[in-house]
């Protein structure tokens, strides 16, 4: 179990490590184990250090860089084991443009192993999507599915 | 193995039966607010066997059975059924489909079915056990959730990890 | 000190029940004192029921449902005592456009007795505003102000 | 009273001294994510008398002085100069323009400064006491801090509506 557990530590810090500087265009991020003796009583530490930035705490992270902090190590769990469907519900709301398509470009790549469903109100988001679903309550109070056209999405 | 079809009928607002049908790739939901996106993520994690109100932004597990509108009355049953492909065996059940019912009714009555055949909720958390896919794996990640991955404590964190072993 | 209270909590209610419907075009909404012998040791529980819609707790609304409810709480403090300044960090971010029009609309009419600084991401309350400001690091990690055209931002 | 101009030099990532000029109306602050602009609205906080390092999003109060990046060596002050109008008297001092200075150092000392004279926090904060603005009344609604209005409990609504009154 231990060994295990190390082996998959090991896989999602080196997938995060590879994956942060990518969204970010630099910087560099790890996964820091508290009591790397006892794995499986440890707790896990994030250490994320955006482009040019000084080391600080996570804290002290803009709330686009957290989001973007934290869609980092989802794709590092997604590529150490892939899953074969995830949900994901208006994770992109905070991201600015430019963070926007970096992270479009990621869950395009993903998309071969994982099938995603993306909760959005972004239209760069609807745009790269495979297959687009409206929901409308038409009728108050009572939700049904109708088809979308992009031009009016959003 | 990948989403097929998902079936929700009493379940939150969706008060009439609704089907969406998904291929492979990226399925973007879009909508109004309060339009029901987010009810389709809780049908998915409660399908999968969340037991938890909480999760699901509720105060009680009935919260999920449509309480009706201006315009409809209450119903009493809420019903989820999830339809997966399973051509490349992934979870270990002879059948190249595997559909996932679930059934709660204003007693507190839940019902599972397993490819139309009634079941206990362990039944389907077995089937899952290896898949990486279930209430509390990465299989939903809720509305405004995205931060709490760096909020948790560090023991919460190494759970995630330990999962993904 | 309870007679003041009981004035400013009547005329807050009112302003609440007042903004609600304008904002989400219908229901109702209300404060409600849990222990009205008691104004200064009391709670206030916030009712909001959207239009077409039974009355649930607020656990249930969504999240732009949640959104647009604060903001109208906060409009009705702010018409009950206006404040001469006040800085909005993205609060319309969770707004569809069509709740995202209503309330830029309440924005602007508010903006004549407080002056607004909101900081947001989303392009209609960047045209709506009087003033633009840009923040950029050009130099990593240092912060720095710019001169913007709409055509650029977001 | 209204905002004429903000001065912020040292204060987080704003290691230059860098002058935002207001007008009436709507201002509206853009940029790309991690920019600078929460840090604008911490500035206007803390310049208005906050103590709670976590009202800043640090650890400690010294979090708020520029702590250096690749390019630049951390500073030993934090300066925030908020410029009011008070033309219309809402302020209680004889003054038409008057200006609240707050500076910080890694030691920990702070300074307030009224028109440029040195006061103590207590002078800042009873200027405000009436004047509806100040770092508790609602003049500051921080990043996603919004759905705290929903999510407190009843009592801690109470306050607000007490602030108001
Ligand atoms: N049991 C129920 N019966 C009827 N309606 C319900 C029930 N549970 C939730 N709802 C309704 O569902 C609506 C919320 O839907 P949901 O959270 O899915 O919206 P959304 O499309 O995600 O919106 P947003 O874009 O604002 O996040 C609420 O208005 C709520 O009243
Ligand atoms: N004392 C400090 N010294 C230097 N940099 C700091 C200091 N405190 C915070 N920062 C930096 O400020 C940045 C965050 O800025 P801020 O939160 O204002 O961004 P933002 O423009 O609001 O972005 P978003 O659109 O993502 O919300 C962080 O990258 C952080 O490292
Ligand atoms: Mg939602
Ligand atoms: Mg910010």
């Amino acid at each position: 179990i231990a060994n295990r557990f190390r082996q998959t530590f090991a896989a999602v810090q080196g997938h995060f490590r590879a994956i942060f500087p990518r969204l970010f265009t630099g910087g560099q991020a790890d996964l820091v184990l508290t009591d790397p003796d006892n794995p499986l009583d440890s707790g896990v530490e994030i250490v994320a250090q955006p482009p040019g930035k000084r080391l600080t705490s996570l804290l002290l992270l803009s709330g686009g860089e957290r989001a973007l902090t934290a869609i980092a190590l989802l794709f590092a769990l997604l590529k150490a084991r892939p899953s074969p469907f995830c949900v994901l519900d208006e994770i992109d709301a905070s991201l600015d443009d430019a963070n926007l398509e970096r992270f479009i470009r990621f869950l395009r790549s993903y998309a071969e192993e994982t099938q995603f469903i993306i909760i959005t109100h972004q239209k760069a988001t609807m745009e790269a999507a495979d297959s687009l679903y409206g929901v409308t309550m038409q009728e108050l109070g009572v939700s049904r599915l109708v088809s979308v056209r992009l031009a009016e999405a959003s | 193995m990948h989403l097929k079809k998902l079936e929700i009928q009493g379940f939150k607002s969706f008060a009439d039966r609704t089907v969406l049908e998904f291929g492979s790739g990226v399925a973007a939901v879009v909508g109004p607010n309060g339009s029901g996106k987010s009810n389709i993520a809780d049908a998915i994690r409660w399908v999968l066997g969340e037991q938890s109100p909480r999760q699901l932004r509720g105060q009680k597990m009935e919260d999920v059975i449509f309480a009706g509108s201006e315009s409809r009355r209450a119903v009493g049953m809420a019903e989820v059924t999830l339809l997966l492909d399973n051509a490349d065996g992934a979870l270990p059940i002879e059948f190249s489909e595997v559909s996932i019912t679930r059934r709660s009714y204003r007693d507190g009555e839940n019902e599972y079915l397993l490819n139309n055949v009634q079941c206990r909720l362990r039944d389907i958390t077995e089937l899952f056990l290896d898949s990486r896919v279930g209430k509390d794996a990465l299989t939903v990640i809720g509305q405004g959730k995205i931060d709490e991955i760096l909020s948790v404590k560090g023991e919460e964190r190494r759970d995630l990890i330990e999962e993904v072993a």
